[in-house]
């Protein structure tokens, strides 16, 4: 974490802040408690506490504003900055200012930036931090799409500020843990409770909980499905996807709604068609293709589509090789071979999975193709192939991509 | 982070790097430099601090992943000041 030079604080625990105006994008009930919830995660940790007011200066005014704004930060429309705060001082000292060009939302969706995180960082800077360059701290300078609905500070985001206030006092009233948020059981999709047994349908008293994402270095991990997206690796698993960056040792979390937040989560299938910079997922007789954040019109399609015979339901693992330009579908003890550039399948499949890829069995979960190699993971093991000679190499852990 | 962005323009990349540079490292062009080569020199420098930021490859040079890295939504405050 850092400060700003001199480490400029507030000299009081009671800080006020007002909401000037609001954002067409939200309600303004959903701003404000965007907003309270942003200084709920501060005065979690510290001894701050923080009153709204409705007229007159506040310490901290946050306002929405597009453009010239009348400080020296003009914003610059959609993307790019998109917020900006000041440290603590008289005047514009701990002003917030949010650039209105931006699709403000109350949940993390593709195409919007969520407003408590980006408050929430603000709000770091109206108290008195800088930048972190720790990943994944909430002052680290680049938004990180996440899911926030049980959104905790990182520990280098803790240390920071209780280097400039301390810990909350004992006696402290408020609530160490963040209020619960409203869970967005109406946005997610109803077929989100396929992935809990039936005794746990959710009803009014009994909130929605997704399955705890396994850790990275769990010995018993298993995928849903993996594919390559522009250069980077995602591992799914029911909600959960594990990003691999060329970029950064670190794997990164997210959730499928934080990227796709129409797609139903548990994929038995994904594959990249780099080419196209296309990715395609499957999940029982549906598959969808998407290009970066988008999902494209027409889908979902059924997956007969493509040339599966009816008796086929679902399919189990599927991997593109960038070479032949074929993409290989296993389905049970068989695999079929399929030809994306004349968009169909090749004659003489399926075949015998056993026959072409001796050792590996089966069923398989998920299929990688990556450095002239395929990678065939069923349950917490995954076996190299080399393509060309079609010859298992070596048995491996699901989880070696993940430093372990 | 967001995923991964398409290629750019090379001089649309360099102008956006300078302007990024100024707005978050405390780059200053010297705009009337006689010597061009003490400018690159100097935004050299400021790439090879982003770079160290940010956790990546510190090259000094505007690669694809510094620039992806640019591209970025972000916050509007500097990243470090004089």
């Amino acid at each position: 974490y850092s400060t700003f030079p001199h480490s400029p604080t507030w000299q009081k625990e009671d800080v006020t802040y007002r909401i000037l105006n609001y954002t067409p994008d939200m309600l303004q009930a959903d701003v404000e408690e965007a907003i309270a919830r942003a200084f709920q995660l501060w005065s979690s940790v510290t001894p701050l506490k923080f009153t709204r007011v409705y007229g007159g200066q506040a310490d901290i005014m946050i306002s929405f504003a597009a453009g010239f704004h009348g400080d020296f930060y003009s914003f610059d429309g959609p993307g790019g900055t998109l917020a900006h705060a000041y440290p603590p001082s008289s005047g514009i000292g701990g002003d917030a200012h949010f650039d209105e060009d931006e699709n403000w939302t109350k949940f993390t969706t593709y195409g919007g930036y969520n407003l408590f995180l980006v408050a929430a960082h603000e709000l770091g800077h109206s108290l008195g931090l800088s930048h972190s360059n720790v990943f994944g701290a909430l002052m680290y300078p680049i938004y990180m799409a996440r899911d926030t609905r049980d959104y905790q500070l990182h520990q280098d985001d803790i240390d920071g500020i209780q280097a400039l206030y301390g810990p909350p006092r004992e006696s402290s009233t408020l609530p160490t843990k963040p209020f619960p948020t409203q869970e967005p059981t109406e946005t997610i999709p109803a077929e989100a409770p396929t992935q809990m047994s039936p005794r746990e349908e959710p009803t009014e008293t009994t909130p929605f909980k997704p399955p705890q994402r396994p850790e990275d270095c769990d010995p018993h991990l298993t995928f849903d499905a993996i594919t390559t997206l522009r250069g980077e690796t995602l591992f799914f698993k029911d909600s959960y996807v594990w990003r691999k960056s060329p970029y950064f040792s670190e794997i990164e979390h997210d959730t499928i709604f934080s990227f796709w937040p129409s797609l139903i989560a548990g994929f038995d299938a994904a594959y990249e068609v780099d080419k196209r910079d296309r990715v395609l997922f499957f999940k029982d007789d549906q598959y969808w293709a998407v290009s970066g954040y988008n999902i494209e019109p027409g889908f979902p399609k059924p997956i007969h589509s493509l040339g599966f015979p009816t008796s086929v339901r679902k399919i189990d693992a599927a991997v593109h090789d960038q070479n032949t330009k074929r993409t290989y579908f296993f389905v049970g003890h068989k695999y079929w071979s399929f030809n994306e550039n004349t968009h169909s399948m090749e004659r003489g499949y399926p075949r015998k999975i056993a026959a072409d890829f001796p050792g590996i069995g089966y069923p398989i979960d998920a299929a990688l193709q990556k450095n002239g190699y395929f990678y065939f993971f069923r349950g917490s093991n995954q076996y190299e192939v080399d393509i060309k000679r079609k010859k298992l190499i070596r048995i491996m852990k699901s989880n070696s991509w993940f430093n372990c | 982070s967001a995923l991964p962005v398409a290629p750019k323009k090379e001089k649309e990349d360099v102008q956006f790097a300078k302007k990024y540079l100024e707005n978050f490292y405390d780059f200053k062009e010297e705009k009337h430099s006689l010597f061009k080569a003490k400018d690159l020199s100097l935004m050299a420098d400021k790439i090879r601090e982003m770079q160290s930021f940010f956790g990546l490859k510190v090259t000094g040079e505007l690669n694809h992943e510094t620039m992806d890295m640019m591209k970025q939504p972000r916050c509007g405050i500097p990243d470090i000041r004089s």
